[in-house]
């Protein structure tokens, strides 16, 4: 569930 | 949140140090021109979703913009100084850098889509691309304060990166181990530089009057 990808990072 | 902040300041600081550096004194001398071109496919590879029109905020699609934009053009100056630049070394491997980052983006992937192995692929290129620059320092023995700066400012990005994930885990329940175990590495490559700019410029500032 945590494991997400944090695409709204530079 | 703060340190997502101060780490994309860091960022941006040290894109300016760089061009401002180079622009003033019209030479790339000591500047990795390999690390540059590292950037340049890390930002393309992690901003593909540009292409996707997916603007997920204004401030993020200006960010990638400008970072794409100034790597391209810090490269552009580098080639323009170039004649500095056959004076020293700057022959590292970089396909040996290369290489191990599409197998670890390969392996390491949300999804085995072009875009989630890109942006998996960017993250552990972006850990190792300083090498070159480090080594081309290295080679020099002394670096200009300059160019020390940057890479300081350039370490600094990822590092407030850290702390960044640690308080999204626990605001907004969310954490992407891909980025996580990319940036410590990240943060590793670096340690042994920030220990040396810590000697090199915090103890010779505090005595400076002689």
């Amino acid at each position: 569930k945590l494991v997400k990808n944090l695409h709204d990072e530079l | 949140n703060i340190f997502r902040i101060s780490g994309d300041v860091a960022h941006l600081v040290s894109i300016i140090i760089l061009i401002h550096s180079v622009e003033t004194k019209k030479s790339a001398k000591g500047i990795s021109l390999k690390t540059q071109l590292l950037y340049a496919l890390v930002f393309i590879t992690r901003y593909l979703s540009l292409l996707k029109l997916e603007f997920g905020s204004v401030y993020n699609t200006l960010m990638k913009l400008f970072f794409l934009g100034s790597t391209f053009y810090s490269i552009f100056i580098i080639k323009k100084y170039t004649r500095e630049i056959t004076q020293y070394v700057d022959d590292f491997k970089i396909g040996y850098l290369v290489a191990p980052c599409f197998v670890a983006a390969l392996v390491f992937n949300y999804k085995f889509t072009v875009i989630e192995i890109a942006w998996s692929f960017s993250l552990w290129l972006e850990a190792v691309a300083i090498l070159p620059q480090l080594f081309v320092l290295q080679s020099q023995g002394q670096g200009d304060l300059l160019t020390v700066h940057y890479i300081f400012a350039l370490g600094l990005y990822r590092a407030f990166y850290i702390p960044n994930w640690v308080y999204r885990y626990f605001t907004e329940e969310r954490l992407d181990i891909i980025s996580v175990a990319a940036g410590v590495l990240q943060t590793l490559v670096y340690s042994d530089f920030f220990y040396v700019y810590y000697n090199k410029v915090f103890k010779n500032s505090l005595k400076l009057p002689a």
